[in-house]
């Protein structure tokens, strides 16, 4: 098994050979690369030994062949279906962030718990409420669940996603899920990021 | 020199021997723990060994002694000034977050460049122009740089918080920046986080 920390640098990866694509290089070294994320060249040959052997010793990697084949290991060259639960204000600015389409995420559902807000039109999507989600799961083909629901209602809100059939989950409320083997959660919180870097300027 | 991984796990445990002893428990298992936070007791017990000897044989850890000292380790027994680059729609939502403060994490100053903006009070903040940086950062004893602005000026909005002197920083704009030796960066990026997860679902 590919360990969970690489799979979470190879998408820093495919971002950087992107952005040399699209300013016309064909061709990239691991040093190259490696000054460009502050890693080792070393690090980031052992990273894509994992999945293959890429590019030619000492002439680099090209680079639309290697993103290709990283989009591919990491299921980015498709679209995924997501659904936001909880359309407070969080849940508002998530489904109004330009950020997700370009890249394929799209988000094709809304939910939420309060009945003023079910109903609601907010940026393009109809809140539904929270006891329509499996069906609404289904029809969509949701594969990716997104937690903006306070703290108190994110274990049921994941429990229920879950049982929905998500296998996937970005999860921004402050609290670490309980979650079955095979579900993938990320957590998205700023403060636990802090948390993690004033140990070197304490 | 403890691994990075081990740094950035720890202010889980924190948070959960915070939520036990909040409920009255005086006493936690490695069992518990490692139950609690879906890892292996053996992780955390190797994750605590770089720190010290904790906790009894057989007995496991007293919450609060633990909780007390892992907070030392972290430097998460004391308050940090924080500063926020780009007023914005995501930089008006961060300096809004009531998460930070509990958490000893004052935002203290904002910064933007467009002088519609600078001047403006917002969250009981009075935006400054982004030219004032170094000087409010000596001011406000500022250690903690949170970065809200497009990705086409995040590098060099980082450049001058490096320069002001700031060691620790917050980046949310979708790039990979670089920063010399000494200075930590921590991304907030849900599209990286959800690139990272379909390789579990693809
Ligand atoms: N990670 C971050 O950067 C960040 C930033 C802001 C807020 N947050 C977190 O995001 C969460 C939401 O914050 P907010 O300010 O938007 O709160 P909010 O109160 O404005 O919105 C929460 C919404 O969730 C809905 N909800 C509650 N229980 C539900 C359920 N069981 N099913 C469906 N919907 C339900 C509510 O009706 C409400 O509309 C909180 O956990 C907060 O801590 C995280
Ligand atoms: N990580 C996330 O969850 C998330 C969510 C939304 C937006 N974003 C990112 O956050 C950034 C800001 O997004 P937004 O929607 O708030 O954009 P915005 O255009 O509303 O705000 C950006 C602000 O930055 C200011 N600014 C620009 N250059 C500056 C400089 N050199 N110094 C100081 N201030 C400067 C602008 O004047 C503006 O007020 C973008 O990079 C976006 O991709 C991230």
């Amino acid at each position: 098994a590919v360990p969970e920390v690489v799979i979470q640098r190879l998408p820093l990866y495919v971002r950087v050979l992107t952005q040399f694509s699209s300013s016309g290089e064909e061709v990239i070294s691991s040093e190259q690369l490696g000054t460009r994320l502050q890693m080792t060249p070393a690090q980031i040959r052992k990273d894509l030994s994992y999945f293959g052997r890429f590019g030619k010793q000492g002439r680099g990697y090209n680079i639309s062949i290697l993103e290709g084949k990283l989009r591919t290991i990491l299921g980015l060259d498709r679209t995924w279906n997501a659904a936001v639960v909880g359309m407070g204000r969080l849940g508002r600015a998530v489904v109004s962030y330009p950020g997700f389409a370009p890249e394929g995420f799209n988000i094709l559902a809304a939910f939420d718990a309060n009945e003023e807000i079910v109903g609601q039109s907010i940026s393009g999507l109809k809140v539904e409420s929270i006891s329509k989600l499996t069906q609404s799961v289904k029809d969509h083909d949701i594969k990716i669940g997104i937690v903006t629901v306070p703290i108190d209602h994110a274990q049921e809100v994941i429990d229920a996603l879950v049982e929905a059939g998500i296998r996937s989950i970005l999860n921004y409320a402050p609290l670490s899920p309980q979650v079955p083997e095979g579900v993938t959660v990320r957590g998205i919180d700023p403060v636990l990021s802090l948390q993690s870097m004033t140990y070197y300027i304490k």
